[in-house]
Protein backbone atom coordinates (compact mmCIF):
# COMPACT_ATOMS: atom_id res chain seq x y z
CA UNK A 1 0.00 0.00 0.00
CA UNK A 2 1.12 3.59 0.06
CA UNK A 3 1.67 3.81 3.62
CA UNK A 4 4.30 1.46 3.77
CA UNK A 5 6.89 4.08 3.12
CA UNK A 6 5.86 5.94 6.35
CA UNK A 7 6.69 4.17 9.70
CA UNK A 8 3.54 4.40 11.61
CA UNK A 9 5.01 2.65 14.37
CA UNK A 10 6.33 3.61 17.66
CA UNK B 1 -3.88 -0.02 14.62
CA UNK B 2 -4.35 -4.09 16.11
CA UNK B 3 -4.74 -4.74 19.58
CA UNK B 4 -1.15 -6.66 19.43
CA UNK B 5 0.25 -3.55 18.25
CA UNK B 6 -1.73 -1.62 21.60
CA UNK B 7 -1.25 -3.92 24.30
CA UNK B 8 2.28 -3.68 23.17
CA UNK B 9 2.71 0.86 22.82
CA UNK B 10 0.35 0.21 26.16
CA UNK B 11 3.39 -2.00 27.58
CA UNK B 12 5.81 0.23 26.59
CA UNK B 13 4.35 3.35 28.52
CA UNK B 14 4.15 1.52 31.25
CA UNK B 15 7.75 1.00 31.22
CA UNK B 16 7.95 4.63 31.52
CA UNK B 17 6.02 4.70 34.25
CA UNK B 18 7.52 2.12 36.30
CA UNK B 19 11.17 3.57 35.61
CA UNK B 20 9.60 7.27 36.39
CA UNK B 21 8.25 5.50 39.89
CA UNK B 22 11.09 3.99 40.87
CA UNK B 23 13.34 6.66 41.02
CA UNK B 24 10.97 9.29 41.98
CA UNK B 25 9.19 7.11 45.31
CA UNK B 26 12.59 5.94 45.74
CA UNK B 27 14.87 8.65 45.18
CA UNK B 28 17.92 6.45 43.94
CA UNK B 29 18.66 5.50 40.69
CA UNK B 30 20.62 2.30 41.99
CA UNK B 31 20.57 -0.41 39.34
CA UNK B 32 19.66 1.89 36.89
CA UNK B 33 21.72 2.11 33.77
CA UNK B 34 22.76 5.77 32.22
CA UNK B 35 24.00 4.26 28.91
CA UNK B 36 20.79 2.45 28.25
CA UNK B 37 18.66 5.86 28.81
CA UNK B 38 21.07 7.37 26.88
CA UNK B 39 20.87 5.02 24.04
CA UNK B 40 16.71 5.20 24.31
CA UNK B 41 16.89 9.08 24.55
CA UNK B 42 18.78 8.56 21.40
CA UNK B 43 16.53 5.99 19.68
CA UNK B 44 13.82 8.23 20.22
CA UNK B 45 14.99 11.47 19.27
CA UNK B 46 16.71 10.00 16.02
CA UNK B 47 13.79 8.22 15.16
CA UNK B 48 10.79 11.02 15.81
CA UNK B 49 12.12 13.46 13.58
CA UNK B 50 9.11 12.33 11.42
CA UNK B 51 7.24 14.67 13.89
CA UNK B 52 8.71 18.09 12.39
CA UNK B 53 7.45 16.75 8.95
CA UNK B 54 4.54 14.02 8.75
CA UNK B 55 1.49 13.64 10.79
CA UNK B 56 0.50 9.94 11.23
CA UNK B 57 -2.14 10.83 14.10
CA UNK B 58 -2.84 12.11 17.27
CA UNK B 59 -1.98 9.08 18.86
CA UNK B 60 1.16 8.36 17.56
CA UNK B 61 2.34 12.51 17.87
CA UNK B 62 1.62 12.26 21.95
CA UNK B 63 3.11 9.31 22.27
CA UNK B 64 6.43 10.77 20.45
CA UNK B 65 6.59 13.74 22.41
CA UNK B 66 5.60 11.97 25.70
CA UNK B 67 8.55 9.35 25.13
CA UNK B 68 11.36 11.90 24.00
CA UNK B 69 10.34 13.92 27.04
CA UNK B 70 10.17 11.07 29.31
CA UNK B 71 13.43 9.65 28.68
CA UNK B 72 14.84 13.03 28.37
CA UNK B 73 13.96 13.69 31.89
CA UNK B 74 15.05 10.16 33.11
CA UNK B 75 18.71 10.48 31.67
CA UNK B 76 18.42 14.00 33.33
CA UNK B 77 17.47 12.12 37.12
CA UNK B 78 19.78 9.34 36.62
CA UNK B 79 22.78 11.60 35.55
CA UNK B 80 21.98 14.01 38.07
CA UNK B 81 21.72 11.23 40.93
CA UNK B 82 24.38 11.93 43.44
CA UNK B 83 23.23 8.13 45.59
CA UNK B 84 23.82 6.07 41.96
CA UNK B 85 27.03 4.56 42.10
CA UNK B 86 27.85 3.94 38.27
CA UNK B 87 30.67 2.09 38.68
CA UNK B 88 28.77 -1.37 37.23
CA UNK B 89 27.63 0.23 34.73
CA UNK B 90 30.66 -0.49 32.27
CA UNK B 91 29.67 -1.36 29.06
CA UNK B 92 31.26 0.33 26.02
CA UNK B 93 28.57 1.71 24.40
CA UNK B 94 31.14 2.44 21.32
CA UNK B 95 30.30 -1.50 20.23
CA UNK B 96 26.72 -0.65 19.79
CA UNK B 97 26.66 3.26 18.42
CA UNK B 98 29.39 2.75 16.06
CA UNK B 99 27.93 -0.83 14.18
CA UNK B 100 24.61 0.27 14.40
CA UNK B 101 25.49 3.85 12.64
CA UNK B 102 27.65 1.76 9.72
CA UNK B 103 24.95 -0.67 9.34
CA UNK B 104 22.40 2.17 9.05
CA UNK B 105 24.23 3.66 6.36
CA UNK B 106 24.20 0.67 4.08
CA UNK B 107 20.78 -1.16 4.73
CA UNK B 108 17.94 1.59 4.89
CA UNK B 109 14.85 2.40 3.73
CA UNK B 110 16.04 5.19 1.74
CA UNK B 111 14.64 6.08 -1.71
CA UNK B 112 16.90 8.68 -3.51
CA UNK B 113 14.65 8.77 -6.58
CA UNK B 114 12.58 10.49 -4.23
CA UNK B 115 12.30 12.96 -1.31
CA UNK B 116 14.81 15.41 -0.71
CA UNK B 117 18.11 14.82 0.82
CA UNK B 118 16.75 15.73 4.35
CA UNK B 119 14.12 12.86 3.97
CA UNK B 120 16.55 10.25 3.69
CA UNK B 121 18.86 11.64 5.86
CA UNK B 122 15.76 10.72 7.96
CA UNK B 123 15.33 7.03 7.17
CA UNK B 124 19.36 6.59 7.74
CA UNK B 125 18.39 7.95 11.12
CA UNK B 126 15.17 5.89 11.53
CA UNK B 127 17.62 2.76 10.77
CA UNK B 128 20.27 3.58 13.15
CA UNK B 129 17.62 4.12 15.83
CA UNK B 130 15.70 0.83 14.85
CA UNK B 131 19.63 -1.13 15.03
CA UNK B 132 20.23 1.02 18.27
CA UNK B 133 17.19 -0.11 19.75
CA UNK B 134 17.61 -3.83 19.40
CA UNK B 135 20.91 -3.39 21.61
CA UNK B 136 20.27 -0.64 23.70
CA UNK B 137 19.37 -2.90 26.23
CA UNK B 138 22.77 -4.42 26.78
CA UNK B 139 24.14 -2.12 29.38
CA UNK B 140 21.19 -2.62 31.74
CA UNK B 141 21.46 -6.49 31.03
CA UNK B 142 24.63 -6.46 32.39
CA UNK B 143 24.51 -4.44 35.46
CA UNK B 144 21.69 -7.09 36.60
CA UNK B 145 23.60 -9.67 36.21
CA UNK B 146 26.45 -7.90 38.27
CA UNK B 147 24.11 -6.48 41.22
CA UNK B 148 22.98 -8.67 43.53
CA UNK B 149 20.39 -6.40 45.23
CA UNK B 150 18.62 -5.50 42.03
CA UNK B 151 15.24 -4.15 42.94
CA UNK B 152 12.04 -5.93 41.41
CA UNK B 153 10.42 -2.70 40.28
CA UNK B 154 13.69 -2.68 37.67
CA UNK B 155 12.86 -5.90 37.09
CA UNK B 156 9.43 -4.81 36.51
CA UNK B 157 10.30 -2.43 34.07
CA UNK B 158 12.26 -4.71 31.99
CA UNK B 159 9.70 -7.41 32.10
CA UNK B 160 7.48 -4.31 30.80
CA UNK B 161 9.96 -3.31 27.97
CA UNK B 162 10.18 -7.50 27.26
CA UNK B 163 6.30 -7.67 26.92
CA UNK B 164 6.18 -4.35 24.42
CA UNK B 165 8.54 -5.95 21.67
CA UNK B 166 6.99 -9.55 21.98
CA UNK B 167 3.54 -8.39 21.12
CA UNK B 168 5.16 -5.62 18.33
CA UNK B 169 6.04 -9.29 17.15
CA UNK B 170 2.98 -10.45 17.09
CA UNK B 171 2.01 -6.53 15.29
CA UNK B 172 3.90 -7.85 12.61
CA UNK B 173 2.55 -11.14 11.89
CA UNK B 174 -0.66 -10.04 12.13
CA UNK B 175 0.08 -6.96 9.53
CA UNK B 176 1.36 -9.05 7.45
CA UNK B 177 -1.02 -11.98 7.31
CA UNK B 178 -4.13 -9.13 6.85
CA UNK B 179 -2.25 -5.95 5.82
CA UNK B 180 0.39 -7.64 3.80
CA UNK B 181 2.35 -4.84 5.53
CA UNK B 182 6.39 -5.90 6.01
CA UNK B 183 9.17 -3.84 7.14
CA UNK B 184 12.15 -6.10 6.74
CA UNK B 185 14.63 -3.64 8.81
CA UNK B 186 12.37 -3.64 11.91
CA UNK B 187 11.39 -7.04 11.51
CA UNK B 188 14.63 -8.43 11.80
CA UNK B 189 15.83 -6.04 14.46
CA UNK B 190 12.73 -6.67 16.40
CA UNK B 191 13.24 -10.56 16.35
CA UNK B 192 17.13 -9.90 17.73
CA UNK B 193 15.70 -7.31 20.41
CA UNK B 194 12.98 -9.79 21.61
CA UNK B 195 15.44 -12.73 21.58
CA UNK B 196 18.19 -10.20 24.29
CA UNK B 197 15.13 -9.90 26.50
CA UNK B 198 14.91 -14.12 26.64
CA UNK B 199 18.13 -13.62 28.49
CA UNK B 200 16.67 -11.23 31.21
CA UNK B 201 13.12 -13.17 31.41
CA UNK B 202 15.42 -15.91 32.34
CA UNK B 203 16.73 -13.78 35.24
CA UNK B 204 13.55 -12.38 36.04
CA UNK B 205 12.08 -15.78 36.29
CA UNK B 206 14.80 -16.94 39.26
CA UNK B 207 15.18 -13.91 41.09
CA UNK B 208 11.79 -12.23 41.34
CA UNK B 209 9.22 -14.91 40.72
CA UNK B 210 10.74 -17.77 42.31
CA UNK B 211 11.74 -15.63 45.11
CA UNK B 212 9.00 -16.41 48.12
CA UNK B 213 7.82 -12.97 49.17
CA UNK B 214 9.00 -12.10 52.64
Amino acid sequence: SENDDEHDEL
Amino acid sequence: MNIFRFVGDMSHLASFFLLLAKLIYTKSSTGVSLKTQALYLTVFVCRYLDLLVAFVSWYNELMKIFFIAASAYIVYVVATSTRNSNASDTYRVEFLVIPALVLACFVNETHWSKGGWSLNVMEILWAFSIYLEAVAVLPQLKMLHQLEDTTNITMHYMASLGIYRAFYLLNWVYRLYYEGYWHPIAVVAGIVQTLLYADFFILYYQSVLLRLPS
